[in-house]
């Protein structure tokens, strides 16, 4: 459902410039659980921020099934993460004067065959705090907002930036779980980013990264 | 150097009342490392803000030293928190439009006996990027900044919301040497939040919270 040719992101110029990406080839199926694991500052977030729709690559191609999203234009980007993507984000990005029930239902009101939100959000264990504001929430309950706001969305694609940096050890089972069902059930094809090597238990194939490119891919023969 | 005796939080009134914190009784001793683990929501945040000065409880008292905090008025907690306290953020709070380096010289230029800015930066791995913005760094990187900008202040006690929530092994433990050294070499007092047991095993003493209130207090003896 994607693949990615030489795909390269510099930041700045000249001696200053970052190297984010350096001519990145992957390719993840349909349906899939793929679990991108590396260090800080490894690239991750750029790379998902790329296929993601939400960023532009330096140099290279990234197909989503057989459009080349590097040569869509902004409205075609935006078309695209509107039909197909539910994206859990690294900072969360919630509306802070929105409800966790609202943020949740600010993206199930476009989508085309959404989940209730408040079912999302019992999902990850928040039933009795739908009507509190981000600020009134602790920040493992704000990354579950995020994240069921992604999953609410009935995704094709799920990108998940660290989904559970800020959750204890039970906690981010649950959630894991969540979105093993989400893949299993809804058929969604599911990207995880993590440092935590802990989470490569629950993926089809690993990909190791590092210093913005591929070291190795390891498929999950115990799955 | 802390103790806290019946803290109280209480977050809105009759059946949507939170029971953030459910009458508190703990102490710390001056030069310790004290790890709080506990679960997703549990609290750990809300204690470390009132015990730091950037909170008020609502009800019970709060000692730093021979002062009660809760008896302070907003001029004495701000300078309270100036002469004695850095913290590390969950959520980083560095100023977007600063770059790394001063956001963390924003807090020396203040600070009694600081360290420099860009030494503290290199103790956590970010040399490379001490002029880069908020915006120009991934989750981890940020994190850090966070941490050496508490760090370069030099202060008496070290409040850690989850400082390795968004690093990678290698680098979380290169953070954690970081506060060990502020403990042994300076003589800072430590209390590090966290829901990631594997950080106990730094603590002198571990405190188990739950629900509000403190479960258990582990003496660490293998340290
Ligand atoms: N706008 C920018 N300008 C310059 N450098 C940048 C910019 N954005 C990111 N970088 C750099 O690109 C590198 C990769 O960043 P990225 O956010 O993708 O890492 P990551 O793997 O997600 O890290 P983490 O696990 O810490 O979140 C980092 O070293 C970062 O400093
Ligand atoms: N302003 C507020 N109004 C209402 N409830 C609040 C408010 N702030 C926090 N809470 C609630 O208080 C509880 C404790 O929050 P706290 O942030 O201290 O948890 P935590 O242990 O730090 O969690 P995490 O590990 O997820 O960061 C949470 O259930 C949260 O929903
Ligand atoms: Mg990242
Ligand atoms: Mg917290």
């Amino acid at each position: 459902i994607f693949s990615t040719k030489g795909l390269t992101k510099v930041y700045g110029e000249g001696r200053s410039a970052v190297h984010a990406l350096r001519g990145v080839d992957l390719d993840i199926s349909e349906g899939e659980i793929v679990v991108l694991l590396g260090p800080s500052g490894s690239g991750k977030s750029t790379l998902l921020n790329i296929i993601g729709g939400l960023d532009r690559a330096t140099e290279g191609d990234a197909f989503f099934q057989d459009q080349n999203l590097c040569e869509m234009t902004d409205k075609q980007l935006t078309r695209y993460r509107r039909d197909y993507v539910g994206f859990v984000f690294q900072f969360y990005n919630l509306m802070p004067s929105l409800t966790a029930h609202e943020n949740v239902e600010l993206v199930t009101e476009i989508a085309r065959d959404p989940m209730d939100p408040d079912e999302a959000l019992a999902m990850v264990g928040l039933r009795e705090r739908v009507d509190h504001f981000p600020a009134q929430l602790s920040g493992g309950e704000q990354q579950r907002v995020a994240i069921a706001r992604a999953v609410a969305k009935n995704p094709t694609v799920l990108f998940c930036d660290e989904p559970t940096g800020a959750l204890d050890s039970m906690t981010g089972r649950a959630v894991l779980n969540v979105l093993k069902d989400v893949n299993e059930k809804l058929g969604a094809t599911v990207l995880i980013v993590t440092h935590a090597a802990s989470q490569a238990a629950m993926a089809d194939r690993v990909i190791h990264f590092a210093d913005g490119n591929v070291r190795e891919v390891v498929v999950n023969k115990n799955k």
